[in-house]
């Protein structure tokens, strides 16, 4: 038996919309400390791990771990028809091939409740180790959107370079060729618009601008975004979701052979 | 030529 009630239900449908198009199917994961995700994409390139703590949910039962195999898109479907200001609950019974998403409208005069059937997945889980990083960037989520999308109209990869001078992003296409230099500035009104960089060496990356503009789906998660560069690993880019846990993405770099 | 690498070159399965 599981029944996951999430007051800020929104939470839910922000995240289906940050992975949904990285990932067609995933196992969700549920045990006494929260509901996770682990996948890759389909060509093993990029990795969407997601945590929702127990703590965050206003009532959080999970009798025994259970992994419950989703259709991303399917899931999404249905979560958009939960309201913005809805209460989601997520329940699930042992041994059933289905799972129901419970709507409740804030004021309880609407009460919906949508069965999707569950799927066998074979996923294949990786096991991440902590890791201590060259160079972690925290900046907001929205510039990293902007210098994404902006990025991928000039080239299709990109260059993170750290350093103590700052942050690069830096692409190259047919056109022409693109840097954008963003020096560390915390003197912000709001923490939340600050960049700050925390260097223990210099690192320089190259990556898909393709899968790095997915990753920004999230941005409407957190105002803030965690880069975390070495260059013997793939980069981490992490969204926050406020007192519950985090959306992270892995992506591998390129490299020049 | 750049290479693009998969993450199951980095990390093994658990």
């Amino acid at each position: 038996m599981l029944e996951l009630r999430l007051v800020q239900g929104s939470l839910l449908k922000k995240v289906l919309e940050a992975i949904k198009d990285l990932v067609n199917d995933a196992n969700f994961d549920c045990s006494s400390s929260g509901f996770s995700l682990q996948a890759m994409d389909s060509s093993h390139v990029a990795l969407v791990a997601l945590l929702l703590r127990a703590e965050g949910f206003e009532h959080y039962r999970c009798d025994r771990n259970t992994s419950m195999g989703m259709n991303l898109g399917n899931m999404s479907k249905m979560l958009k028809c939960a309201g913005n200001d809805d209460i989601i609950t997520i329940k699930g019974d042992d041994g059933s091939d289905t799972v129901t998403f419970m709507f409740e409208s804030p004021t309880q005069d609407k009460i919906a409740d949508f069965e999707m059937k569950l799927m066998d997945i074979d996923s294949e889980h990786l096991g991440i180790p902590e890791a201590e990083y060259q160079a972690i960037v925290t900046m907001p989520s929205s510039e990293f959107a902007r210098i994404c999308k902006d990025l991928a109209s000039i080239g299709d990869t990109v260059v993170i370079s750290v350093t103590k001078e700052g942050v690069k992003f830096s692409t190259r296409g047919d056109i022409g060729t693109a840097n954008i230099v963003l020096r560390q500035n915390t003197t912000v009104d709001k923490p939340e618009d600050a960049t700050v960089i925390e260097m223990n060496e210099p690192v320089s990356l190259t990556f898909a601008l393709r899968y790095m503009n997915s990753f920004t789906k999230a941005t409407s998660l957190s105002n803030t975004v965690k880069i975390s560069l070495s260059s013997e690993l793939p980069v981490v880019v992490e969204y926050k979701i406020a007192e519950m846990g985090y959306v992270r993405f892995y992506l591998a770099p390129k490299i020049e052979e | 030529k750049r290479v693009q690498l998969k993450l199951t070159e980095f990390y093994q399965s658990a």
